[in-house]
């Protein structure tokens, strides 16, 4: 009889989940070993689901010892390799968009009876903080038990660490035993290593009870606002001000109260809204304006957040009726005007700050519906005033419209997914942009010290989150340099200066056995390459060109598969080798409707064409 | 904890303890006309029942009444009220805070320097000690800048000497410490012994201070100080 950890043949030694992260930039390896045990070859698969914001780095396969590494290429040159393999009848999409926060990595191999495999995936992110914390996600799904697993998580942070946590959503009180968490001063860590028994899901059951998500959270001390990390060259410089009061906001919240919105999606939006009126301080103004194919307004100008008024407004919250068409522009357009008036006629202070959080489920299709026209017209109204945040609710809608309409004009779009929990999504986003501490956040450095600065000005800094700027040192030898951090706070203009002893910094991190040597460069890069991709949806013509090319240069020399880049994983099957492509799915594009690979590899292939998930 | 008045008519100058209980609360400085006002809680040593405690600043109040203002400073934490609002900074900021009527410049771990409506201006420094020390903890010390900018009707321990003083020391002899001669001092009708010694100031050199040489007045200032020390005594820090 064979043991329990062996199911269709199929034996898994181990899986060995570690993850470094050294300042909030997090380095996990996922390895996992496994033998055939069956008499004919078996097909073996490795799948990880792995945060959408996280690049992979590399993954490596090994049978009886041979190693077959992914390579990461320019996506087009991939794409050759890629429809080599789409002639040949078999998709090649290694990675796919999997739900919410993340995208799931698979790759499966036919090993030969009594061969070993060894697949080993790494990718990197950047850890955002969001309500006063950092958040690690880990998705935990093995389809067998296993000998051994183990989580392993190191975090290393130089401010030192205030808290940290680690949950499952699986937990019991067994598991709750093989589950350590510790930090001291300037190291924490986390263990999670089940034996083969803890695994079952009931006490004979060969299935296991471990399914679900593990998240890792964690916050850095704050006695000094900012923080300035060197290594090699580079710098990392964190920042994150504490008690310092709320700017007052004035709010404008323009809904589509359009047909499609019937039903629950109206529902869960009325009970958001309800709940972020009871979250709103007496200092903030607001008003709603309702668009379906006509526009309405609660009120005909921006109203205190009275308690009346607030009651008053919820008796309209609850009253909204869906009806009609989708008339983006108009409801857009009224929204901005009336801040704009409010600004000029001094209605709202003179320290606060608006925004206009719109949500919509559609797309344009009464009164302006050219999705360019609209942009630009919003573009002019707002002029770079007050930030726009798009709420897309659903798929049936234009969400790359959104999202580039937003980050024009300094917002960012959120999508809002159908479910059961639509309207604590909303109420999710408010919390984040309900609290700025800060407007028109200028962060400066000497000009003749520093080069390549990720971005350094925001609009806003809002509470419990954090602005992280990185850059090069020009200077090798540069002893010191000093960075200020300007913002306008609620009562006051703040200047918050950091004095960096470049040689004591570098000497002090590097110190630290815990670092792999060139993170902060990897920080750097990765940061470098987000805001690349982000500001390249602004831009056409030439100004993208540049753009995609500095950061397609970068994710080949750092070597991330990111949406410019593809990596391409040789596979052996019966002596031939194959190749597949690693790509990274957008959150704008529709659900690529591909099957796994893994899926793929034993059927024939379909009579249905294969969409390839592409970056452009 | 001590105080240096600076005769600059005089080229010399006159300093005084004042010695009261751990939490009493003093008013240092009280301008009507202005609006500003500062006070200074009282903190001991680590250890209580040590004969003849120390006593420090552990904390300070300013409060500007004409701009709603308040700033509380202590040896931790720095904070700033306008109106209700308040903003909270600690030692470890390097922060430039500039308000309508004020300019508060937190110098991170050093002192705070604030200036108020047309330009008076406060140093606050932070005297830190080595935190495993048995006895001694932080604590604060406060120099004015450009008194001359604050109205004639100042007045509290240490703004009654923002308006020019006149004293005379004469029959200079030996004390009981012979280093500290002993002499006789008219001042605002009053004839004092006193004591000439050395006190610290410490603006440029936080952590050893440089010693100014002054006439030590005793008994918590007592002839010297209008009225009686523990007229001063407040019972809030605002």
């Amino acid at each position: 009889s064979l043991p329990d950890t062996v199911l269709n043949g199929i034996e898994v030694y181990s899986t060995k989940i570690s993850c470094k992260v050294t300042s909030r930039f997090a380095h996990n390896v996922v390895v996992t070993r496994a033998v055939n045990r069956a008499d004919t070859a078996k097909e073996i698969s490795f799948d990880v689901e792995l945060p959408k914001t996280a690049f992979i780095t590399s993954f490596t396969m090994t049978i009886d010892g041979v190693t077959y590494p992914g390579n990461i290429k320019e996506k087009e040159v991939a794409k050759k390799q890629y429809d080599k393999a789409v002639s040949q009848g078999k998709t090649a999409g290694l990675v796919k968009a999997s739900g919410r926060k993340l995208e799931k990595f698979t790759v499966s191999v036919n090993v030969a009876a009594g061969s070993k495999v060894t697949f080993e995936l790494i990718y990197e992110e950047l850890l955002k903080r969001h309500l006063g914390k950092y958040e690690m996600f880990l998705k935990i799904q093995p389809k067998q038990l296993i000998n051994h697993f183990e989580i392993e998580a190191d975090i290393f942070e130089p401010q030192g660490i205030s808290s940290l946590d680690a949950e499952a959503t699986f937990m019991t009180n067994d598991l709750l035993g093989v589950l350590t968490k510790s930090f001291s001063g300037k190291k924490g860590h986390v263990s999670f290593k089940p034996t083969l028994d803890q695994q079952r899901s009931c006490s004979n059951c060969t299935t296991s009870l471990l399914n679900g998500d593990f998240t890792i959270t964690y916050d850095v001390n704050r006695e000094s606002p900012a923080n300035v990390q060197i290594v090699n060259g580079y710098f990392v410089h964190f920042f994150a001000p504490k008690d310092l009061p709320v700017v007052p906001k004035n709010v404008v919240f323009v809904i589509d109260v359009s047909g499609s919105m019937y039903g629950r999606k109206l529902v869960q939006t009325k009970e958001a809204l309800l709940k972020i009126l009871e979250d709103m301080k007496e200092e903030d103004y607001l008003n709603f304006i309702l668009f379906s194919s006509d526009v309405t307004v609660w009120k005909d100008t921006l109203i205190k957040a009275t308690p009346e008024n607030l009651k008053e407004a919820k008796d309209f919250v609850k009253n909204i009726q869906d009806q009609g068409m989708t008339n983006i522009n108009d409801g857009l357009m009224r929204g901005i005007k009336m801040l704009n008036e409010a600004r000029e006629a001094n209605v709202i202070p003179k320290r606060s700050t608006s925004l206009i959080i719109m949500l919509t489920d559609g797309e344009a299709n009464v009164g302006e519906s050219r999705v360019e026209k609209i942009q630009e017209n919003v573009r002019n109204a707002i002029e770079g005033k007050f930030p726009l945040y798009n709420l897309g609710f659903g798929y049936n809608l234009n969400y790359d419209f959104l999202e580039k309409m937003a980050l024009e004009n300094h917002g960012l779009a959120r999508r809002i997914y159908e479910d059961s929990d639509a309207d604590l999504q909303m109420q999710g986003f408010y919390d984040e942009v309900a609290n700025p501490l800060l407007v028109d956040v200028e962060v400066q450095y000497p000009e003749n010290a520093i080069a390549d600065i990720t971005q350094n000005n925001y609009q806003h800094f809002y509470d419990g989150s954090e602005i992280v700027v990185a850059g090069r040192l020009v200077d090798q030898d540069l002893n010191s340099f000093t960075a200020d951090v300007k913002g306008q706070g609620a009562l006051n203009d703040l200047t918050f200066t950091e004095e960096v002893d470049v040689k004591e910094t570098e000497k002090a991190l590097k110190e630290q056995k815990y670092i792999f040597g060139d993170f902060i460069e990897r920080l750097w890069a990765y940061l470098t390459i987000q805001q690349l991709l982000e500001k390249r949806k602004n831009v056409q013509g030439e100004e993208k060109e540049n753009l995609t090319a500095q950061a397609l240069e970068l994710s080949l020399k750092y070597h991330f598969v990111t949406p410019l880049t593809s990596m391409v994983v040789t596979k052996p099957e019966d002596n031939i080798e194959q190749e597949a492509v690693a790509d990274k799915p957008l959150e704008g594009k529709p659900e690529p409707i591909t099957s796994s690979y893994a899926t793929q590899y034993h059927h024939q292939p379909p009579a249905k064409p294969y969409y390839y998930v592409d970056g452009d | 904890p001590h105080f240096i008045i600076r005769v600059p008519e005089k080229e010399d100058a006159l300093c005084f303890n004042i010695n009261e209980e751990p939490g009493v609360v003093l008013n240092l400085i009280r301008d009507p006309s202005t609006g500003i006002s500062i006070s200074g809680q009282i903190i001991g040593e680590k250890k209580v029942n040590v004969k003849n405690q120390k006593t420090y600043f552990g904390r300070l109040g300013i409060v500007n009444t004409r701009a709603d203002l308040k700033i509380e400073v202590t040896t931790q934490k720095i904070t700033l009220w306008k109106g209700l609002d308040q903003t909270n900074f600690t030692w470890m900021n390097t922060v430039m805070v500039k308000q309508e009527g004020l300019s508060l410049q937190i110098n991170r771990k050093k002192n705070i320097v604030v200036s108020i409506g047309d330009g008076v201006s406060f140093v606050i420094i932070l005297h830190q000690v080595w935190k495993n020390l048995p006895y001694h903890h932080d604590f604060l010390g406060l120099y004015t800048v450009d008194s001359h900018r604050m109205s004639v009707q100042t007045h509290g321990l240490l703004g009654q000497f923002f308006h020019p003083i006149d004293f005379e020391v004469f029959d200079v002899r030996p004390g009981s410490d012979p280093s500290k001669p002993d002499a006789t001092m008219m001042v605002k009708n009053h004839k004092l012994t006193v004591t000439r010694g050395w006190q610290k100031d410490y603006r440029k050199d936080p952590r050893h201070g440089s010693e100014v040489p002054c006439w030590f007045i005793h008994n918590n200032g007592a002839g010297l100080i209008d009225g009686s020390h523990t007229d001063y005594i407040v019972s809030d820090i605002f």
